[in-house]
């Protein structure tokens, strides 16, 4: 593990476990490459790093009785205060309120729309889940099924290839039925796919949008930085839905993400079964990634 | 950088930084890096130098192509983690073969996901292919069921698709075990190929998928999806060089001809774009 590595590094110099100029580097290197292991994406790793050298050489770590130690936990420190506030809740407060699903292929989305309609149920409100995937094969049905396991109200236009109709037709409906919010599920796209983002931005448009949520597999590579830039910068994202968090990755992609964004993690999810999504941790998150 | 100058600190970082970007692994890529500086690698000789150890990490596997013989019964089990893309390959795989002219039958074998079956039957009626199908059905009673149809109706191709599942889940991963067991039991002369599906956008847990995945059904091959987007899947030297595990098949989009047999140069080239 890191801390078990730092202890190494600073053991030793054998010199009365001190950190000295050389192993601060080498200490430095092992955190970069911890970090990279754990796939933060490489410009957040230099920038964190950087901050990092700033504590260490500001806050006395040279003359701490257990520097290991003393540097494991401001990195940690830093790692949770990077990773955001706890509970950053969903801004609900229009009558209906919007949520829209976004996010590159096979994230997670669709279900991930279902436990967030869950969530919604047991905080009083009255969830319409909205099938606006008009290409994959079987989207409609696999959000449809997932809504008639669990109780939740469904609305979708079969033959109906353009996603602002069916919207517009999904808001009537959930006046006429009572729900308080709608959830859009869209298409899995690339954000280098100019015709599909123009997708998103014309549903942006023609509706008031309350929450854009980037759904993101917390397996993602390197590409995490560039792929939450582009979508915030090109549509503007609320904020962020990590999926697949029962796995064994360190989901570095976590701090890449709110590090470029300045966007907040809200919801987590962590099983294929349709429960509720959880709130996001940072302090876990921390703890995670540095595993 | 002037030809055959001598590459400075700066320039090895962005060596550095362009492997650690492609998700290569620290790792692979401070290895890399510290061999261009012992060889003392000239800037005008470095991308040779580099395209040449990219082919050597992945010779680390055995150089082979997707197994097929027109005369046998060719079955491709295709496993992976959920969402890597199983189900639109095996679309596009089912189209190939069919394209050139073999008999092929899918087998739904995901009996779990919500409208799994429904979309590999909708990839069937795209490829112009038959699929076993059945409503609460057992993956392994259909994977055998399959096997068996074929030898009766001569299909040469059969592809079973299997539900996502991560590497960490034991019962999962056991019951997998179970399904590439019955297939195992069944074959008699025919081919058989596991190929693991694997996200060109995920990062460094791939090597512990390659690794459990191989460890429970021994993966003959690696398929990397979606490198239309912009990682590079630079995973597969890892595996390559770790688990000498060769890639086979590469995913470049969601339409039906989206599909390419691995190509070592193509794939080392397009690490530079
Ligand atoms: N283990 C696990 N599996 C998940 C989780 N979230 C989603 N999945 C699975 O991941 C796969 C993809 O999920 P989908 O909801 O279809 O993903 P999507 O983003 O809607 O996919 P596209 O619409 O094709 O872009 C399915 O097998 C899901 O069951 C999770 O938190 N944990
Ligand atoms: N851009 C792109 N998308 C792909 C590619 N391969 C698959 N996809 C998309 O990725 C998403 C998931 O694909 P699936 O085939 O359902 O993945 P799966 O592994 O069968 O998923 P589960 O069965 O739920 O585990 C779908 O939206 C596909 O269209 C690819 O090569 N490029
Ligand atoms: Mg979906
Ligand atoms: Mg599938």
């Amino acid at each position: 593990s890191l801390s078990e590595k730092l202890q190494q590094i600073i053991a030793s110099t054998g010199k009365n476990s001190t950190l000295t100029d050389d192993n601060i580097q080498d200490a430095l290197r092992e955190i970069r490459r911890a970090l990279l292991g754990a796939d933060v994406s490489l410009n957040v790793v230099k920038s964190f790093i950087s901050s990092i050298k700033n504590k260490v050489v500001g806050e006395k770590v040279v003359e701490s009785t257990n520097p290991s130690q003393t540097l494991i936990k401001i990195v940690n420190d830093e790692l949770t205060n990077l990773l955001g506030e706890k509970q950053a809740p969903l801004k609900l407060d229009t009558n209906p309120s919007i949520i829209m699903m976004l996010g590159l292929q096979g994230s997670g989305k669709t279900t991930s729309a279902a436990k967030l309609a869950l969530k919604l149920k047991k905080e009083g409100k009255s969830p319409l889940l909205v099938a606006l995937d008009v290409y994959r094969p079987a989207a409609i049905l696999q959000l449809k099924t997932l809504a008639k396991d669990n109780n939740i109200d469904f609305f979708s236009d079969e033959n109906n290839s353009d996603v602002v109709d069916i919207a517009k037709k999904s808001l009537e409906h959930a006046q006429k039925n009572n729900n308080t919010v709608l959830i859009f599920d869209t298409a899995g796209r690339l954000q280098i796919d100019s015709d599909m983002m123009a997708e998103l931005m014309l549903l942006s448009h023609n509706f008031k949008i309350n929450e854009k949520l980037l759904v993101v597999d917390s397996m993602i590579g390197q590409a995490a930085l560039e792929v939450a830039l582009d979508f915030d910068e090109q549509l503007g994202i609320d904020g962020v839905i990590l999926t697949k968090l029962d796995g064994d990755t360190k989901g570095g992609c976590a701090l890449s993400i709110v590090h470029a964004t300045k966007k907040p993690i809200k919801l987590i999810a962590t099983g294929e079964n349709i429960v509720p999504l959880e709130d996001f941790h940072p302090d876990r998150m921390a703890n995670r990634i540095l595993g | 950088i002037t030809n055959d100058d001598v590459i400075n600190e700066y320039e090895f970082d962005d060596i550095e930084s362009m492997l650690i970007k492609a998700d290569l692994g620290v790792d692979l890529s401070v290895e890399l890096v510290e061999k261009l500086k012992d060889k003392k690698i000239k800037s005008s000789q470095l991308k040779p130098f580099l395209k040449e150890e990219f082919v050597n990490i992945l010779n680390n596997a055995p150089d082979e192509k997707l197994k097929f013989d027109k005369n046998k019964i060719n079955i491709y089990f295709v496993v992976g983690v959920n969402g890597a893309g199983k189900t639109t390959l095996i679309g596009k795989l089912a189209n190939k073969f069919k394209k050139e002219g073999q008999k092929v039958l899918l087998v739904a074998g995901d009996t779990f996901r919500a409208a799994a079956e429904e979309q590999l039957d909708i990839w069937s009626k795209r490829a112009e292919v038959d699929i076993l199908r059945e409503d609460k059905a057992d993956s392994a009673s259909l994977a055998y069921r399959a096997i068996d149809s074929a030898r009766k109706e001569n299909y040469n191709v059969v592809i079973i698709d299997s539900a996502g599942r991560l590497q960490n889940k034991f019962n999962l991963i056991e019951e997998l075990k179970k399904i590439k067991n019955v297939i195992a039991k069944k074959i008699e002369n025919d081919n058989l190929e596991t190929i693991l599906v694997l996200d060109g956008t995920q990062g460094q847990n791939g090597l512990n998928q390659a690794m459990v995945f191989n460890e429970a059904v021994d993966i003959s091959a690696i398929a990397i999806t979606k490198l239309d987007g912009t990682p590079k899947g630079g995973i597969i030297f890892s595996i390559a060089k770790t688990l000498k595990l060769p890639t086979k098949l590469i995913g470049i989009g969601e339409g039906i001809n989206d599909i390419k047999e691995f190509n070592k140069d193509e794939f080392i080239s397009a690490l530079f774009d």
